[in-house]
């Protein structure tokens, strides 16, 4: 998959047709429209209230030709339909000229057309999966519709995974621009890292707790800090994983992948999930033995590594995994260093990387690193595990 | 209605692959409305049949204007790709 790169900020968004095609009914195409929105409530928190008047997020409208936005349609056949990304305001625009139906193997499909435009409402790209709804090809009425893992993860990587609680208000929590909102932060028990805030790799698991390791240990992090009872012991959290881990990443399977020397493990949670470890060159064929660091990109949802000044993209889906063009250098990640020690897509969004003591907040969409106050890098013992008296800010006297 | 004609011809398949993000604008030379640039023809429509999962083959044959005149979504292919490609 691929996202634009803006999204809503809110999850409860609001909705209206302001004009209804000409061949069908309103309380069918209102219908329609409904079930069209469904499909990505299905798997997030996100929400769609139907308003007949005043403002709205998304505004439907069935057109022809030219109709205002300069993207003027084409008549029967060619293109169906467009929409706008979040940050263009999200509306989405019907070509009147194609034969709408409902249910039906004639004409053209208006649910599987709508849901595919309100995925670029929401802030999704067009995806190379031909299986994908976000695959930009009009396929054909398909009597059961079933959305793609690949369109799930995508809208998951926006707006997160559906939760059961009840939402205390219409407010989505902003991405914070710093981590984590900077309350007194906890001392941990064990201060070594403290000390030394050099990290062998970090990763989410496939619930969204966030564990860096670092030797023999890992630590499981809060928001702000290092949550308590950690460091505890690798061997004891992920039995038969080894210490000194070179990188890990859980991919959108569920599984997590750990690296180390030449060798890599699989876990399904905190079990080996099958008989490893195995050798990197036989499960990730055209990847480098001894990695920095790995990670999982938002952006694209690809498996990215890292050693030294190179890096390399790897899709399992493709034969081969890894394109010739690979490695590349990191300086094309304009602001990263070579010679990572880790790499993540963290819960909140961004991709971090980490090197030393110091750590860099990526703008994926803008392709570098971001900037803000205090700049980047900054010390990753203040900012990920909470250390008292270390510095904020690597910059010389801006403590 | 105005039927949307079938990409058949090299000028066809020249403004697809401008109109979905393959071809930067200034790829094209009013002028005398040809490519001025070969490679950049030869990577547009290589890109196009890479996203597309056909064979790559650089040409316009006929499984790629095949598919070039499918239905399709109007939004582009290539998001931020217009005369000023990203980095990446």
């Amino acid at each position: 998959y691929a996202l634009q790169g803006s999204r809503w900020r809110v999850k409860n968004l609001t909705y209206k047709v302001s004009k209804y095609p000409k061949r069908l009914k309103r309380v069918d195409v209102d219908a329609e429209i409904g079930r069209a929105f469904a499909v990505w409530s299905e798997d997030t928190d996100l929400t769609f209230t139907k308003k007949t008047t005043g403002p709205v997020h998304i505004e439907i409208k069935f057109v022809e030709s030219e109709h205002g936005d300069g993207d003027a349609f084409d008549g029967q056949g060619g293109t169906l339909a467009h929409a706008f990304f979040p940050v263009f305001g999200g509306d989405a625009h019907f070509d009147d000229a194609e034969l709408w139906t409902i249910g039906s193997p004639r004409g053209t499909n208006l649910f599987q057309v709508a849901a595919h435009e309100f995925g670029h409402s929401l802030g999704l790209s067009h995806s190379d999966q031909s299986s994908a709804l976000m695959a930009p090809f009009y396929r054909g009425f398909e009597p059961v519709f079933r959305l793609d893992d690949d369109d799930k993860a995508a809208i998951q990587s926006l707006y997160g995974k559906k939760t059961s609680q009840p939402k205390p208000s219409n407010a989505y929590p902003v991405t914070s621009t710093l981590r984590p909102s900077y309350t007194p932060p906890k001392v941990p028990l064990d201060d070594s890292i403290c000390k030394d805030s050099k990290i062998d790799t970090l990763f989410n698991s496939a619930q969204g707790e966030t564990y860096a390791f670092k030797g023999d240990k890992f630590y499981k992090l809060t928001t702000d800090s290092v949550e308590e009872g950690y460091p505890q012991l690798i061997s004891k959290g992920w039995p038969g994983l080894p210490g000194n881990i070179d990188a890990a990443f859980t991919y959108k399977n569920g599984k997590t992948y750990f690296f180390k020397g030449t060798q890599y493990w699989r876990f399904q949670g905190r079990q080996m999930d099958g008989v490893y470890p195995k050798e990197i060159s036989e499960g990730f064929t055209g990847i480098p033995d001894h990695l920095d660091a790995a990670m999982v990109w938002g952006g694209n949802g690809k498996i990215y590594f890292f050693k030294g000044s190179k890096f390399w993209r790897f899709d399992p889906a493709k034969r081969p995994p890894v394109k010739a063009s690979y490695p590349k250098p990191i300086s094309n990640w304009e602001g990263v260093p070579n010679n990572l020690d880790a790499a993540l897509k963290y819960t909140n969004g961004y991709t971090y990387f980490f090197k030393g003591d110091k750590y860099y907040r990526f703008h994926d969409a803008r392709f570098a690193v971001d900037t803000a106050t205090p700049a980047f890098p900054r010390p990753t013992a203040h900012w990920w595990f909470g250390c008292k008296n270390t510095p904020s800010s690597t910059a010389v006297g801006d403590h | 209605a105005v039927q949307a004609a079938p990409v058949s011809t090299t000028t066809q398949a020249e403004m697809y692959l401008s109109q979905f993000g393959y071809l930067p604008a200034s790829a094209r030379n009013p002028a005398n409305s040809g490519l001025q640039d070969k490679s950049t023809w030869l990577n547009a429509i290589q890109e196009f049949q890479n996203f597309a999962g056909l064979n790559i083959t650089g040409e316009l044959d006929d499984e790629t204007l095949k598919l070039m005149s499918l239905p399709r979504c109007g939004v582009r292919d290539r998001v931020g790709t217009g005369d000023s490609r990203s980095k990446r």
